[in-house]
């Protein structure tokens, strides 16, 4: 069968953490927006 | 492991806005995310209707939220770019709901090891711990598979890992971003007190002797056999495929002996809908005559029919095969009801029967279209590298005709399968009647996670979404437009020739390791469930709560004495009763007066007033004449001027 044109919607990128890479974040643990008000 | 504090809770339906800036795509796996939450936990969302705290969903730069709620009003929680997918929704509202990662846990040194020479520089803070008085992992063991654990690669500076697991076996295992694990689950149920899932009404596997709590019905000819095999098949069960000795059960309906018309019912034990739409899914093994048949009835049950009344839903077709097949039964019950599964047999001699494994009844909606891939691990290991294969042409609900393309064995630029829907031609009036570019639909591509229970099911899944306004790379074409006009003609097995429309979706679908896990393959083969779903009212702005909540301001105000509170510009206030010659007054109404009283108050206020200026005026007369007095005895030097007389 023939081939037709395919695009990835995601650019390949297989986990949110290289996803947050790519994008230039450095957040606390990957994806966590930490809240220096917070209390823990 | 979850952040230790009940402030940092939520309340169990956890209010939501969706920013105008997300994609329509990823408002679409948000709203399938949430439909698992209801599924498998207590969680729901809902739409933010005023709330003083809710999360923001918006399409920032990545995928991140905040952990807990940090009851701060607006909480923000980003689902960008490459982020809408169902496990990294699923992955960021565990954060927002309380959770850490789980690697973070105080005691993961026991479990994993780090290896701090081979994190990039200047992020080794991403591989913290917190001790048990920060966080808590609720009691559960610690979970290479929860979703919230870092894969082997996270923040690594070379190809070595940074993460590796005490026992090899969990080394691919960790970084798993498909479902839910069990204990994912177990940990969000505890830490909100969950007492039962939102839209889970039952599930049965027949392994237990009191098949859970189904009965055999009345007013037919033959019951229902608990067996662990039947004559003329099949030989297992379809939960365990025999590979457990002394377990492995299914109902059967023998068709081998009796008459024609003969019935067998198997009613579920009562059941209470929410809402008011469930699925019904099991499979299914037909061995018997072909004129056999089974049919899916309900029992519905109100106060003018205590004992129930039946009401037919499906006839399941199909002839007779070696091969446990899935179907799913959608249902439209209200009221108090058990669904009947009534076997029959037909004319003509049989050597087999019907039998039944693995019901789930869910109040979510049915996947639309099952493909069904034998002997797959043969594929992923025999089909060429870059070799896509195509599932069957379904044709949707709305009219719309597509199919997945599959690389079992890896893309030309990934390893892992990948997975892409294509828009195809289907029926030439049919096609001619539709709107293209195809407005907002979006194509699911589920690989299904076989476990008898659907709430244990860590189902593969990935979406996308035709926008109507996006075009052909270096072109002036539209990529949704009518496969005729943008796509390609091709050449199925049978010889037929079709178009298919430019392909969406991804190279990283899954690993072949992770393909091979779990349940995704059994008996040898992998089921594909795909849907298509209009997502067009997801395109328009959520609305937003009303600036001034009238309804709360007016809440605050007790009018007495029958007065009726009114909003007057941004206050409340109260609107008193009014008689012939009384009325009610004050903030509150809590004062009464009639006009009686009104003209009395009238009369002696004008007194008091008419005295008091008549008092005023006597005294500044007396002042002014002696001023002038006094005045006219200084000018005339003390003498009186009177008439002298020589």
């Amino acid at each position: 069968t023939s081939k037709v044109t395919e695009y990835d919607v995601d650019g390949g990128k297989e986990d949110l953490f290289a996803v947050n890479q790519a994008a230039g974040l450095d957040l606390f643990e990957g994806d966590i927006l930490y809240d220096e008000e917070q209390v823990r | 492991n979850s952040l230790i504090g009940d402030q940092y809770l939520w309340p169990t339906t956890v209010p939501y806005y969706f920013e105008d800036d997300l994609d329509i795509n990823a408002k679409g796996v948000i709203m399938k995310a949430f439909e698992q939450y209801r599924l498998k936990t207590c969680i729901d969302y809902k739409p933010w209707s005023g709330e003083k705290n809710y999360i923001s969903v918006f399409k920032g730069s990545g995928c991140f939220s905040s952990v807990g709620n940090q009851r701060k009003g607006k909480q923000t929680l980003s689902i960008g770019a490459g982020c809408d997918r169902i496990a990294t929704i699923e992955h960021e509202f565990l954060h927002a709901l309380g959770f850490w990662h789980e690697q973070s846990r105080a005691d993961r040194d026991d479990y994993v090891t780090i290896m701090w020479d081979r994190i990039q520089a200047g992020r080794e803070h991403n591989f913290n711990k917190y001790d048990d008085t920060t966080s808590s992992s609720l009691n559960v063991p610690y979970d290479y598979g929860s979703m919230m654990h870092y894969s082997k690669t996270a923040f690594q500076n070379g190809t070595e890992p940074t993460i590796v697991t005490k026992i090899p076996a969990f080394s691919d295992v960790i970084g798993q971003r498909m479902e839910f694990s069990d204990s994912d689950l177990l940990k969000l149920n505890r830490l909100y007190n969950c007492t039962r899932p939102t839209t889970f009404l039952d599930t049965c596997d027949f392994e237990l002797e009191n098949i859970c709590g189904m009965i055999q019905g009345q007013g037919d000819n033959t019951d229902w056999e608990r067996v662990t095999k039947a004559t003329g098949g099949p030989d297992t069960d379809y939960s365990n495929m025999g590979r457990c000795t002394g377990t492995g059960y299914f109902m059967h309906f023998s068709t081998v002996s009796g008459s024609e018309g003969h019935t067998a019912l198997l009613e579920s034990r009562l059941l209470y809908p929410n809402r008011n739409y469930q699925c019904l899914q099991f499979f299914y093994y037909h061995s018997g005559n072909p004129n056999d048949k089974l049919e899916i009835w309900v029992r519905e049950y109100d106060e003018a029919s205590p004992s129930g009344t039946l009401r037919m839903i499906e006839t399941i077709t199909g002839l007779p095969e070696t091969l446990w097949q899935l179907h799913h039964v959608s249902l439209n019950v209200s009221t108090k009801f058990r669904v009947v599964f009534k076997g029959t047999k037909g004319a003509g001699s049989s050597t087999g029967g019907l039998s039944l494994d693995d019901v789930n009844l869910s109040e979510t909606t049915c996947p639309e279209h099952v493909w069904r891939i034998k002997n797959f691990k043969s594929i992923m290991e025999n089909t060429p590298r870059g070799t896509a294969i195509y599932s069957p042409r379904f044709r949707s609900k709305y009219g719309y005709t597509f199919q997945m393309g599959l690389y079992p064995n890896g893309t030309e630029t990934s390893e892992d399968m990948g997975a892409y829907a294509s828009l195809t031609s289907g029926d030439d009036v049919i096609d001619g009647d539709l709107t293209w570019p195809c407005p907002w639909m979006q194509i699911t591509m589920m690989l299904m996670d076989q476990n008898a229970d659907i709430r244990k099911r860590m189902s593969n899944q990935r979406s996308v979404t035709s926008d109507p306004n996006q075009k052909v790379e270096g072109s002036t074409m539209f990529s949704w437009d009518n496969p005729r006009k943008v796509g390609m003609e091709v050449t199925d097995g049978d010889g037929t020739k079709y178009f298919r429309g430019p392909g969406f979706g991804t190279s990283v679908y899954l690993t072949q390791a992770r393909a091979l896990s779990r349940e995704f393959i059994k008996g040898g083969d992998a089921i594909f469930l795909l849907s298509m779903e209009d997502i067009s009212h997801l395109v328009s702005s959520q609305p937003l709560p009303p600036t001034t909540p009238t309804d709360d301001l007016c809440a605050l105000i007790k009018c007495e004495n029958d007065g009726v509170c009114v909003m007057d510009g941004v206050k409340a206030a109260c609107r008193c009763v009014v008689g012939d010659d009384w009325s009610y007054y004050g903030d509150r109404c809590q004062f009464k007066s009639s006009i009686q009283e009104g003209v009395v108050t009238a009369v002696v206020s004008t007194v008091v007033v008419f005295v008091v200026m008549l008092v005023v005026i006597v005294v500044i007369v007396v002042c002014l004449k002696k001023k002038y007095k006094k005045k006219m005895n200084d000018m005339g030097g003390g003498t009186t001027t009177q008439n002298n007389y020589a």
